[in-house]
């Protein structure tokens, strides 16, 4: 169904920009 | 226990709901955190994957007979879409400056709205799923309902008629369902309802034909027969009735009864 597949496009950017974000953040620890 | 009930939906959110999660554990442990990188760019590929979902999002509830999906879907898009312009907020802002205490409220907290807007989304999307099987269950369940009524072998070829194709797509789509389910247990209920269901089918048929016989023949028997008919009729019923009631289950409804 594209709702799913619109759905996955979503995640999968956000969990890329979630990647950028945290990789800064752990550099600290 | 799985937290998502369905392996298409865990699959989707499983992955952003841990990074949330790690990002929001690295906001709270590291107050001030190192600089964060320029975020234009994956917050444009977030916002363009928002634009196509609520173009998609509207084309589904247009197009949908399910008023309950045309009821709950738009907030879930509005969420999705107030979440897409909290982390443009945060990335306007980060670019101004990389230690901004702010933006990193602003991309977490839009973040954590991605995800809950997506599931809302998903599972709206997945709930009128259901009821499309549940629909299917009911139309059986009519014409079980309607199984006392035929006494002549045209009206016994009749109902084999209607009730055979509703059988066969019940049959297809619980079997469906049921690879698609996270919990066991769900699964578990479901092939086993349905094993009866389709057990019990010719069995139903068998005793049908029985008491129609019985009845043109004159024979005293024929109670007897009726009784052994609706007997096999509320076992289908029950499970028919149960399977409608596991199919709306999700691990949220297992996690209460806990």
């Amino acid at each position: 169904e594209m709702i799913l597949e619109a759905a996955k496009s979503i995640a999968a950017a956000t969990s890329a920009l979630l990647k950028s974000a945290s990789a800064a953040q752990r550099e600290l620890y | 226990m799985p937290v998502f009930h369905t392996k298409i939906i865990e699959s989707i959110l499983e992955p952003v709901a841990q990074q949330v999660s790690g990002l929001i554990i690295l906001h709270e442990e590291g107050e001030d955190g190192n600089a964060m990188p320029d975020l234009e760019r994956p917050v444009f590929a977030v916002s363009k994957a928002v634009t196509n979902l609520i173009k998609v999002g509207r084309e589904t509830i247009n197009s949908s007979d399910d008023p309950i999906l045309k009821q709950d879907m738009p907030a879930s898009l509005h969420r999705v879409e107030g979440a897409s312009k909290l982390l443009e907020e945060a990335s306007g802002m980060l670019k101004v400056d990389a230690y901004s205490g702010p933006a990193r409220k602003k991309l977490i907290e839009g973040s954590r709205g991605i995800l809950q807007g997506t599931s809302a989304l998903v599972l709206c999307f997945d709930e009128s799923e259901v009821r499309k099987i549940i629909r299917e269950c009911k139309k059986v369940l009519d014409y079980l309902a309607v199984a006392e009524v035929i006494e002549t072998m045209e009206d016994l070829v009749q109902f084999l008629k209607d009730l055979s194709p509703c059988l066969s797509t019940v049959s297809a789509k619980v079997s469906a369902r049921e690879k698609e389910l996270t919990h066991q247990v769900h699964r578990e209920i479901l092939v086993r309802c349905l094993d009866q269901v389709k057990t019990l089918a010719p069995i139903l048929i068998c005793s049908m034909k029985i008491y129609i016989h019985i009845l043109s023949s004159g024979g005293k028997e024929a109670s007897e027969a009726a009784e052994n008919r609706n007997y096999l009729v509320s076992r289908m019923t029950d499970e028919l009735h149960e399977i409608i009631r596991v199919l709306q289950l999700t691990t949220y409804d297992e996690d209460e009864w806990d």
